[in-house]
């Protein structure tokens, strides 16, 4: 499975329409302080699925959306699509390309598609599992969070084996 | 299961002590179960000897060697069970410029199997990746993103 | 007392707005004290609004803009409280460049009444002291300092 | 009040008599992760009568005795000497030099000394309190605690502003 590209709308202080495409091996984001760099990696753990505002840095889940600045006024939606390819699916092996997105309303209405169609929260987490990407894998270290794996009591630092089991 | 759990201990064991002495250029660590209790309940312990030191328990590390076997651990687990890719916000914010370099060149050995997304400040850091992107705010609260040469 | 607090929340709030607007050219900031509470009682909400930005709690910011608000705050302290000595250790960690220079600047007008001793890896931040101690291991396992040429 | 400077012998990674002389102004403390940088910070707030152990990043105040290494054996004793001078003490308002030591051995046993002679850990915090300094004046910020000043509650951060009334 490979990571092609991510597509950020209204998320955060992505106002306008971003995409950033993936190559293989490694991409380096860098920036000043303030500029939006952590604001990528929580528009990347939001469209994996991840349910909890305060592991989003914000208290609740409309903390997402576009809250506006000094010149823009704040947005109605919050829009993420993360564009796989090679995920594995069908049972004949061949691989192909998965569109994953989530979008948030003001209303707190929540929408899920998997390649444009309407899809539960359950259907990314299959897809997600299928292609060995999930939320306890590892695949996203939060600023700050590095020695999390280390400072886990020793209870929590099983289930990090076991996820990976 | 049982067996399966005992699997990925050991395997994810016996990585993590190849790459924390790759990665401190010598010195030991470990994986423990901690005593007394059912394999299916206990939990883990984190013995690291940096060389040099004494072996004991990874809280007495500095602000840095902890951060190095962190990353140990990672990728240790990474080996055991790769994720097709991770992402890195400032993991080397603690580092001196020797564990700067040691980090970048085993995160080339892994970029084989992963693709790293690396936030940093770090120059050195930059210069190992593949592709730099730059986020600015040049109209102040809103963020843009530009393809930056390396 | 309620007055010597009241004195001093006051004086500490309106060093912390000068010098938040002096470390973030621009913005603002204000500490609060929590609604409807008696002010023996109440605890202290902190607002910012770093320049462009809008008014929000401290904990939407940035992991660098955090830590310049931290200090902003420690220094507005110091304007009505001075501490004979600080040590700061690595509170520069999360700062990219136009920040550490910002911090360093305002650290050399507080050092006329207050000695810092000064933990750090970035090379601006060592530029900018009178005194420069190095600690090495050249012995495995035991510090030793020395004192380095600035 | 002035920090003339520090002596450490037997603390943590600092086997040998170690003294760091403090000029007025900035001084920056360099080098390698692990080397002991962030040790001497906590000799520092050892010897202002921090009582925890685990704000000296421990299990216990015997994990401040130096433990040995692969070629030195553990020692008995931890002793750090802080010199101060321009402490306002006596009534004529004259000030004078002032050296506090504490010591810890490995029994368990540990004792405070104000210039030379025998004290109890209230001498010494009366002898700070003077001096305007003390544990909660935010003399000392450790490695990765810049940020516990905003992340207090609201509650915990009255106590920062109570003390410095
Ligand atoms: N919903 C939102 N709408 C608009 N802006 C937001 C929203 N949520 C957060 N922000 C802004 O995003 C900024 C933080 O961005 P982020 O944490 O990504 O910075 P960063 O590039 O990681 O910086 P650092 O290098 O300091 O870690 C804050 O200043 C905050 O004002
Ligand atoms: N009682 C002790 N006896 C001997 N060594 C000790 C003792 N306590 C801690 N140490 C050693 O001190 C080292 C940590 O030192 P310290 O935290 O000061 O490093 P540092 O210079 O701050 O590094 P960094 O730049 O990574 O923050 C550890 O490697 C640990 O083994
Ligand atoms: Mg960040
Ligand atoms: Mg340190």
């Amino acid at each position: 499975v490979k990571l092609a590209k991510i597509r950020i709308s209204g998320f955060k202080s992505f106002s306008h329409d971003t995409e950033v495409v993936f190559p293989d091996g490694i991409t380096a984001v860098v920036g000043p302080n303030g500029c939006g760099k952590s604001n990528l990696g929580d528009a990347l753990n939001w469209v994996l699925g991840e349910q909890s505002p305060r592991m989003l840095r914000g208290s609740s889940m409309q903390d997402v959306i576009f809250g506006g600045s000094e010149s823009r006024k704040p947005q109605g939606m919050a829009e993420v699509s993360l564009h796989l390819s090679g995920v594995n699916g069908s049972p004949d092996g061949a691989t192909r390309d998965v569109v994953l997105t989530r979008r948030l309303f003001r209303s707190g209405e929540s929408e899920y598609l998997v390649n444009g169609a309407r899809a539960r929260l359950k259907d990314i987490q299959d897809v997600l599992r299928e292609a060995r990407i999930g939320a306890q894998t590892y695949a996203t270290i939060e600023q700050g969070r590095i020695e999390q794996i280390l400072n886990a009591k020793p209870k929590e630092r099983r289930l990090i084996i076991e996820e990976a089991a | 299961s049982r067996e399966r759990f005992l699997e990925a201990f050991e395997a994810i064991r016996s990585s993590f002590q190849d790459v924390f002495r790759s990665l401190f250029h010598g010195g030991r660590a470990d994986l423990r179960l901690e005593e007394g209790e059912d394999v299916l309940e206990s939990g883990i312990e984190i013995l690291v000897q940096p060389p040099g030191k004494r072996l004991g328990n990874v809280h007495l590390l500095s602000g840095g060697e902890k951060a190095m076997a962190a990353i140990a651990l990672l990728f240790s687990i990474f080996r055991w069970h790769p994720s097709p890719f991770c992402l890195l916000d400032e993991v080397d914010a603690a580092l001196d410029d020797v564990n700067v370099n040691r980090f970048t060149k085993m995160l080339r050995d892994f970029a084989a199997q992963t693709q790293f997304i690396m936030i940093t400040h770090n120059k050195r850091s930059m210069e190992s990746a593949d592709l730099l992107y730059g986020v600015t705010m040049e109209e102040p609260g809103v963020s843009k993103l530009v393809s930056l040469r390396l």
